[in-house]
């Protein structure tokens, strides 16, 4: 043990552990969470080398490998707790993302929260069991956040009961998705649904795209990779160009809104039920906002204490850089940005939980409170979070960009949340709405709850700086 | 009129009302200024984008006072007065930094003055010095495993500069003493000048 960090170690005033149970949620979590920690260390296929000498095709074969071998080695451990899998995989893959993740974080939520009954029962065994590998297909290369922009149609033909999918022009090409250029052999693609002439907005089609033997590109189906990016080497994110794809009637996710045999089209309760999985996802966004800038400040302040350079006192040995305010000013608001962080994280994670379970029992009436929360919170945490991973790189001098330090792939794989998932500035404007609208009903009398009710109470409120 | 609200720099659940403060400020704010836009005969579409810069600061810093309001939150529910007492800091040193880095929100809807924001850069380094012992400790209870760090320079055990020379002496350009590009290039580039 460097005698300088462990040094730093003896000056603590408080017990690390009970901290860590506060982190992880419950001591009982963090002892679980150790478990399952050894189970991947102990386990030889966890070991190979070092992804950082390989080359891109590699890193994605080794992904490939390594999320079927997590596949197995959960069921072989009788691992079956969402919060486990993914402690369980983010322990596996490190810093890095997982070649099959959208599979997980969206083709499977997707299926369980907008298949009816009897497409529950045809899909989810399929996809739990891996004959189908899915990804989600919404952004294309000309539109992204803004979801009404897409151009994607689904054409129903009430004489075959079967939906057109096509993609209308280049720009229309659906782009980025991961796991969509080698890996998936089917995609939940959203697009403009065609009925009787009328267009009725976006919705969610199961559509097949590579041959569940060979898995050669099914006929009228173009995919393929779209080339190196600036992190993400593990990821292939893909290109979908559908030529007039035909797919049956039942392959459109019509648990809300429906398209009968004669292609008259039955509306959804809520339009925003299309956006569940993005406010799932946005919620767990925050919590890696968290987690991505806990690390990066674990590095930056571990290395800041071993690191001695220069001089402050002519005379002395070289200080720790640690010692030196200008490095504190840089690091320690940053370390308590990372637990605000993980303290929002951990309320959005129940929150969403909570405002489901009510969706489940038919009452939407927070949805809106919850998109629009969680769209600012995942714009106002990625965008913090990213610059300050940024910060702590440059603080550890040179070495913070050599890939020995992890800094830049940290960074590159956590800042593309600032642009995925809903770009960041739409995202808060997206929020905005929501504030304006409450602000509007305060002025028109109104009693706001939730996380505007401060705007009812703000009106009277006045301050008067107070002499320190 | 209302009671003022008597600001505490040192008090969190004063500098909660403060960004409750900014944030219902802000989002007044930009709501006048769609309502100024509209009086111009803009459509409403029109004056929502002229004032868009607006509404994005009403947005970051309605979530500013959610973040700092759960982290107020969290305090109360810690038992531990040692961890209590270092989280408290972190918290009081998250919401003064953020008060000096958007002083001017503060500063031009007198929630703060002039005097105060000098007042939150001198505490803002006083709790710099008072964390500085507990920094350590504080990324250890994030508990990351050296195996999923995957860091020399974050090393559980600080041996970093041992640990940088065996990683470098791994990358596939040293599995070589001679690289094969100067047999290719550099050799023959010699024999021709």
């Amino acid at each position: 043990m460097n005698p300088d960090i462990l040094r730093e170690r003896q000056k603590a005033t408080f017990d690390v552990e009970k901290l860590t149970h506060i982190l992880d949620g419950a001591p009982e979590k963090t002892r679980r969470r150790r478990e399952i920690q050894s189970l991947v260390l102990s386990d030889p296929d966890f070991q190979h080398e070092d992804p950082n000498f390989m080359s891109r095709s590699d890193r994605y074969d080794l992904a490939v490998k390594k999320s079927a071998q997590m596949i197995l080695k959960l069921r072989e451990y009788g691992i079956a707790d969402p919060e486990e899998i993914l402690c369980y995989k983010s322990l596996y893959r490190g810093n890095r993302h997982e070649a099959l993740g959208l599979h997980f974080v969206m083709f499977l939520p997707t299926l369980y929260s907008q298949c009816d009954p009897q497409q529950f029962q045809k899909w989810v065994p399929l996809a739990e069991s891996f004959q189908v590998l899915g990804t989600y297909a919404q952004t294309e290369m000309g539109h992204g956040t803004h979801l009404r922009g897409l151009e994607t149609t689904a054409t129903y033909d009430p004489a075959t009961q079967e939906f057109v999918l096509n993609s209308p022009t280049v720009s229309s090409i659906k782009w980025w998705p991961g796991a969509l250029g080698k890996t998936s052999n089917y995609a939940i693609v959203l697009a403009q649904l065609y009925t009787q002439g009328n267009c009725h907005g976006l919705h969610a089609f199961i559509v097949p795209i590579r041959d569940m033997n060979t898995h050669e590109p099914l006929p009228g189906i173009v995919v393929g990779d779209i080339g190196p990016k600036f992190g993400f080497h593990e990821v292939d994110n893909g290109f979908l160009k559908l030529e007039n794809v035909r797919i049956p009637r039942d392959n459109m996710l019509m648990k809300y809104s429906k398209v009968e045999p004669d292609g008259s089209y039955v509306k959804p309760p809520s339009a925003k039920l299309t956006y569940s999985t993005m406010v799932f996802i946005r919620s767990m966004i925050v919590g890696e906002s968290a987690r991505a800038l806990a690390k990066s400040c674990t590095i930056a302040i571990r290395y800041s204490t071993v690191r001695r350079q220069s001089e402050i006192r002519p005379g002395e040995p070289e200080p720790q850089i640690l010692d030196y305010q200008t490095q504190q000013y840089k690091l320690f608001p940053l370390l308590a940005m990372a637990y605000a962080f993980t303290f929002v994280g951990q309320y959005m994670t129940k929150t969403y939980h909570r405002i489901t379970a009510d969706i489940n029992q038919g009452d939407f009436s927070e949805l809106p409170e919850l998109h629009a929360l969680s769209a600012g919170l995942k714009a106002f945490t990625t965008w913090a979070a990213s610059t300050g991973i940024e910060v702590c790189r440059m603080s550890c001098g040179g070495h913070g960009y050599s890939c020995s330090s992890a800094l830049p792939e940290i960074y590159v794989t956590f800042t593309p949340t600032c642009t995925y998932e809903g770009e960041n500035t739409v995202m808060m404007l997206q929020t905005a709405r929501y504030l304006v609208k409450s602000y509007r009903q305060v002025q028109a009398g109104q009693q706001l709850s939730g996380s505007v009710s401060y705007l009812n109470d703000a009106q009277q409120q006045r301050v008067q700086p107070q002499p320190v | 009129s209302a009671r003022p609200t008597v600001v505490n720099i040192n008090d969190l659940t004063s500098l909660v009302e403060v960004y409750k403060l900014r944030a219902a400020k802000l989002v007044e704010m930009a709501a006048k200024s769609i309502q100024q836009e509209l009086q111009r005969s803009k459509s409403q579409e029109d004056a929502w984008n002229s004032s868009a810069i607006d509404l994005v600061r009403a947005s970051d810093a309605h979530c500013h006072y959610v973040v700092v309001k759960l982290f107020s939150a969290k305090l109360s529910e810690i038992g531990d007065t040692a961890i209590h007492s270092v989280l408290s800091t972190l918290a009081l040193l998250y919401a003064l930094q953020g008060i000096a880095q958007n002083s001017g929100d503060f500063l031009q809807n007198n929630i703060v003055d002039v005097p105060q924001v000098l007042q939150v850069s001198v505490r803002i380094k006083e709790l710099l010095s008072q964390l500085r012992p507990n920094a350590v400790a504080l990324v250890d209870a994030f508990d990351y495993h050296d195996e999923m760090l995957k860091s020399v320079l974050g090393r559980y055990d600080g041996n970093v500069y041992e640990n940088l020379f065996e990683w470098a002496r791994r990358s596939p350009l040293n599995r070589t003493e001679v690289h094969e590009s100067f047999h290719k290039y550099l050799k023959p580039l010699r024999s021709k000048l």
